[in-house]
């Protein structure tokens, strides 16, 4: 028996909207740690790591460790039918095929419940060690998504380079160039708007835009995003959801041959 | 021209 009851309903929704367009079918699984994801692109080339801890739920049951296989366009699809201020509970039944959404208005006046079939999903988890980074990046999300945008209009991909003077985005493309230099801030009004450069080693690393402003879809979950760099392995950009858990997204550098 | 590497290039099937 599974029964998780999340109050700020309109989370669950944020978080699908994040990771639907990397991910079509993925298995979440439950357990007393809490729901949470681990899911790659059809190209191996991304990944997503979802967490929400039990403790951020109103209501956690989960009374056996359960993976339950889902469609997340149709997942997205039912949960577009709960009012944003909806209290959301996921309801299964032990060796049950289905899922059951239920949607509580916030006054109890409007009651619904949503049922999907589960599907069976072959994946591959994958084991990723805790890692030193080269170099940690901590900024406004909404900054790093307008970076992504940006770039993408000018070519395909992005190089990220730290150093001294700070964190360097360039692309290159047919029509031209344009190179966006972030350096460290604290000095401003509100912790959120602060970018901070952590460097232990200067690092440059070339990432597949189309995947970069993939990620960036999860930037309402959060107003600050990390993105943590080495040069042996994928960058992780990860968005922290309040009280709950994060949204990790880890992408495959490009090499020149 | 450069290469995209895939993520099990860095990471083991846990």
């Amino acid at each position: 028996m599974l029964e998780l009851r999340l109050v700020q309903g309109s989370l669950l929704k944020k978080v699908l909207d994040a990771i639907k367009e990397l991910v079509k079918d993925a298995n979440f699984d439950c357990s007393t740690t809490g729901f949470s994801l681990q899911a790659m692109d059809s190209s191996h080339v991304a990944l997503v790591s979802l967490l929400l801890r039990a403790e951020g739920f109103e209501h956690y049951r989960c009374d056996r460790n359960l993976s339950m296989g889902m469609n997340l366009d149709n997942m997205a699809k039912m949960l577009k039918c709960s009012g944003n201020d909806d209290i959301i509970t996921i309801k299964a039944d032990d060796g049950s095929d289905s899922v059951t959404f239920m949607f509580e208005s916030p006054t109890q006046d409007k009651i619904s419940d949503f049922e999907m079939k589960l599907m069976d999903i072959d994946s591959e988890h994958l084991g990723i060690p805790e890692a030193e980074y080269h170099a940690i990046i901590r900024m406004p999300s909404a900054e790093f998504a307008k970076i992504c945008r940006d770039l993408a209009s000018i070519g395909d991909t992005v190089v990220i380079s730290v150093s001294k003077e700070g964190v360097k985005f360039s692309t290159r493309g047919d029509i031209g160039a344009a190179n966006v230099v972030l350096r460290q801030n604290t000095t401003v009004d509100k912790p959120e708007e602060a970018t901070i450069i952590e460097m232990n080693e200067p690092v440059s690393l070339t990432f597949a835009l189309r995947y970069m402003n993939s990620f960036t879809k999860a930037t309402p979950l959060s107003n600050i995003v990390t993105i943590s760099l080495s040069s042996e392995l994928p960058v992780v950009v990860e968005y922290k959801i309040a009280e709950m858990g994060y949204i990790r997204f880890y992408l495959a550098p490009k090499i020149e041959e | 021209k450069a290469v995209q590497l895939s993520l099990t290039e860095f990471y083991r099937s846990a």
